[in-house]
């Protein structure tokens, strides 16, 4: 609860396309460089 | 003078939209000749794989590398003390081949014909292209 | 009379993109639509699945958890953070309002 766009990334099922999904993904393996 | 940049930063945003709704577009039709082909092949099967080894779409899927993950799971979500990918049921039809090699224009000329049949005849033109990469140019006929 | 030269074809071309835009966003709707009546077909909706060796056999050597969700469901992943023991902290939250979310270890070993 009272998480801002900022802070996470969303997706939703049957709704959101493929490219939130690898957002996803990119930020993790981004963060993980880091 | 001041016009002029207004209008050509309004075509600059234009031009971005229209990309990333191809793109969108692209994802869609992808997504439908994937199921269409795994459904094709599924009926065409020679015997049903056993209940208990299936899984339906949709879904999503979880990967990590590492195997010793640690997952602990409560009603609403995931911690894990590693990275992970998560995919959606399109990609993994994708990588099974059901898109026909098309998300990567390396679709042969009958796996074309057969992926132009299972979607709207409108949207052939887009199919062709990626085909063939080059997206851009879908654009360009259109206009 | 150059610019203004330039100026009419720059509004022309404006004119162009937002046909192209709308024409984008019908076919989009149109797809959408289409992609659901393929889905919901009964005679589809049967042969809809994979089995656990092909996916497997996409991410070979993953650990792989399959989620089934209702449509609408809220998947957020918050930006990993070091944790208080100086790990960083992965986590995956889920949120559905119209049905349970299925959770499946597919695991080859």
């Amino acid at each position: 609860a009272g998480l801002t766009p900022r802070s996470a990334l969303l997706y939703k099922f049957n709704g959101s396309p493929s490219k939130s999904l690898k957002d996803i993904n990119n930020m993790i393996r981004q963060g993980e460089q880091r | 003078a001041q016009k002029y940049q207004d209008l050509e930063v309004d075509r600059q945003r234009r031009l971005e939209r229209i990309k990333q709704k191809q793109s969108q577009l692209q994802e869609l039709i992808l997504q439908q000749i994937a199921f269409k082909n795994l459904v094709q092949a599924e009926q065409q099967a020679n015997w049903p794989p056993p209940s208990n080894s299936i899984i339906h779409l949709l879904f999503i899927v979880n990967t990590s590398k590492k195997t010793m993950t640690d997952c602990s799971i409560s009603n609403d979500k995931f911690d894990f003390d590693n990275t992970f990918e998560i995919h959606d049921d399109t990609e993994v039809l994708k990588q099974m081949g059901l898109a026909r090699g098309l998300e990567s224009g390396s679709c042969s000329a009958e796996h074309l014909k057969m992926a132009r049949s299972l979607i709207p005849k409108a949207l052939e033109p887009y199919v062709t292209e990626m085909s063939q990469r080059s997206i851009s140019s879908v654009f360009v006929t259109s206009s | 009379k150059e610019v203004i030269g330039r100026l009419r074809c720059l509004k022309a071309e404006i004119e162009d993109l937002e046909l192209k835009e709308r024409e984008l966003d019908q076919q989009k709707l149109w797809l959408q639509q289409s992609i659901k009546n393929v889905m919901d077909d009964s005679i589809n909706n049967r042969f809809s699945y994979v089995t656990y060796e092909d996916i497997c056999n996409c991410f070979n050597g993953d650990t792989l958890l399959a989620i089934q969700a209702p449509s609408g469901t809220q998947l957020e992943v918050p930006i990993p953070e070091m944790g208080q023991n100086g790990q960083k902290k992965y986590q995956i939250n889920l949120k559905s309002h119209s049905g349970p979310i299925h959770v499946l270890l597919i695991n080859k070993e």
